[in-house]
């Protein structure tokens, strides 16, 4: 096996409060970020079609053109697809560009998929918002490396908004 | 003479008339995006409307929202976010996209980037403001994010970021201090929008610096080809330079552009707030501006903006309002003092190319 994602900060961050671990036959959805193709060439569109002086300026692509460039190969969907089903996944949702798959597992069906995930939950933030997450890293195999970016909802908390009042300012001169 | 900024305060400074409003013939469309799990309500929004929105034609609700809105208390975030995006973008459909209601493992962000990649029609100008430190998140997940981002722009869509709220930012690496750069504000595919203060906070005035806004190079992207022009006239000509170990000159460097983040009237749950402030605010505003350009291009047989950037620094910043005095903070040391960039004539790591005057941005940016 391998950590796709060695350097991800692993930190609780200020304000959350762990509420043990998750019962493992609870259900959670998984977001598999799965390889894409065409990277390259997909740059080159975006510099032609946003270059006033180019005379693709502004020639848009639509979201099949992307997805057509973009799509992972038949051998990456057909591996992924294959280990997942094989794991017990369920109700698998895909988007338009393939690139992106949200399956449902249960928690020990998600912790023997992904070798040192541990599920807990958390509460925090100023909407106590309840999340799933694992404080250890995760494990992929190995042959998974060539088909998946990272898998999503193991890692990272949602942002809190930095959004400050401010005090009133001290009036320059009175201000009526 | 005004008691904090409301939409006539920013309709004067940014020189929009009251015929600057969306047309409501044409397919224009704004969005903005937060994953705080916060609630808008469109009772907000009237009632906003009802105390500020008199001297402009707006129109009275959203148009979409993606994400389910519950019955919770309004979120701060959330109804400035939509408020001022329909008073700088007035009278343009606008969409709300926030999370609430998803299931506990998943990522709000992620989420939303899975929307882009599933439906074919989208609003043309996206407001977002979430913002992480670079070194928090793996290279893997940046670079696949960046990835997301490069098949928005190539679809046309305007991507506008919050540069954060922290200036420079600052942490320690191996007992040295350095600047903190922020992601999604350092990814090359998208335009970041910094911050902004009146000189006098009670009058209409030229902008300074808003020390809190962020702004700097990325540790992850190289320097774009569509800005190194513009970084280097920066680092060549700025007078208040921060040691060079402070950050990597060769990184990309934000934010592009900036409007006012201090001071704002906000309602939420019935309630006028004052003096709000964030890059969260001057984002909507910036977003807002870019629709009503928009606006005129579509209804000139124009595409839409799309990714603004290489045009941006082509035109060298043309048709906005040059922000040259005022430095952002950073690490609070005897090295620095707490001072990260100053601002100065041109391009800056604080205020990008400076705030919009929109007919001359307009002119700028109606052809091709």
């Amino acid at each position: 096996t391998y950590s796709p994602e060695p350097d991800q900060r692993w930190m609780l961050p200020p304000g959350w409060v762990s509420l043990g671990r998750v019962d493992s036959e609870e259900e959670l959805s998984l977001t598999f970020a799965l390889k894409q193709q065409n990277l390259e060439r997909l740059s080159e569109l975006v510099q032609v079609v946003s270059d006033p002086n180019s005379p693709q300026y502004g020639k848009y692509l639509t979201l099949e053109d992307v997805a057509e460039l973009v799509q992972p190969s038949p051998l990456t969907l057909r591996t992924v697809r294959k280990w997942l089903l094989a794991a017990g996944a369920r109700n698998c949702h895909s988007v338009t560009t393939q690139d992106f798959l949200t399956c449902w597992l249960s928690v020990w069906q998600a912790e023997l998929l992904l070798p040192g995930a541990e599920f807990h939950r958390y509460v925090g933030g100023p909407a106590e918002t309840h999340v799933v997450r694992s404080p250890h890293p995760y494990q992929l195999p190995q042959a998974l490396a060539p088909h998946v970016d990272f898998v999503g909802g193991l890692h990272r908390f949602p942002p809190t908004s930095s959004l400050r009042q401010r005090p009133k300012p001290q009036g320059v001169g009175t201000v009526g | 003479l005004h008691l904090g900024v409301t939409p006539s305060v920013l309709r004067q400074r940014y020189n929009l008339t009251a015929q600057d409003v969306g047309s409501g013939t044409t397919n224009n469309s704004q969005a903005c995006a937060q994953f705080l799990e916060q609630y808008f309500h469109d009772s907000d929004l009237t009632e906003f409307m009802r105390l500020f929105g008199s001297d402009f034609a707006h129109q009275a609700s959203v148009a979409k929202v993606v994400g389910k809105q519950g019955r919770g208390r309004a979120g701060i975030e959330a109804s400035l976010d939509v408020e001022y995006l329909m008073s700088a973008g007035a009278n343009i459909s606008t969409w709300v996209y926030s999370s609430p209601g998803r299931h506990e493992a998943q990522e709000p962000f992620l989420q939303w980037l899975l929307l882009l990649s599933n439906q074919s029609t989208l609003p043309h100008v996206h407001t977002v403001s979430y913002g992480d430190d670079e070194d928090s998140l793996s290279s893997v997940y940046i670079q696949r994010v960046n990835t997301e981002f490069m098949k928005a722009a190539a679809r046309g869509l305007t991507l506008l970021f919050a540069s954060g709220d922290t200036g420079a930012g600052c942490w320690s690496v191996s007992g040295k201090h350095k600047f903190r750069p922020s992601f999604p504000a350092s990814s090359p595919y998208v335009t970041t929008v910094g911050g902004t203060s009146f000189r006098n906070p009670f009058l209409i005035t030229n902008e300074v610096v808003d020390y809190i806004s962020g702004g700097g190079f990325s540790n992850v992207f190289p320097q774009p080809s569509y800005q190194e022009e513009a970084v280097a006239q920066f680092l060549k000509s700025s007078s208040h330079l921060p040691p060079s170990s402070y950050f990597n000159a060769s990184g990309r460097a934000y934010p592009d552009v900036a409007a006012l983040s201090d001071g704002y009237w906000v309602v939420s749950n019935k309630v006028p707030i004052p003096w709000v402030s964030g890059t969260s605010a001057s984002t909507p505003v910036f977003g807002g501006i870019l629709s009503l350009i928009n606006e005129h291009r579509i209804l000139n047989g124009r595409p839409p903006l799309g990714f603004l950037n290489p045009r941006l620094y082509q035109q060298h910043g043309a048709g906005l309002f040059d922000v040259t005095h005022g430095c952002h903070e950073s690490c609070l040391n005897e090295e620095v003092e707490g001072q990260g960039f100053c601002s100065g004539p041109g391009w800056d790591p604080v205020t990008g190319w400076g705030t919009p005057n929109f007919p001359a941005l307009l002119k700028t940016l109606l052809n091709p």
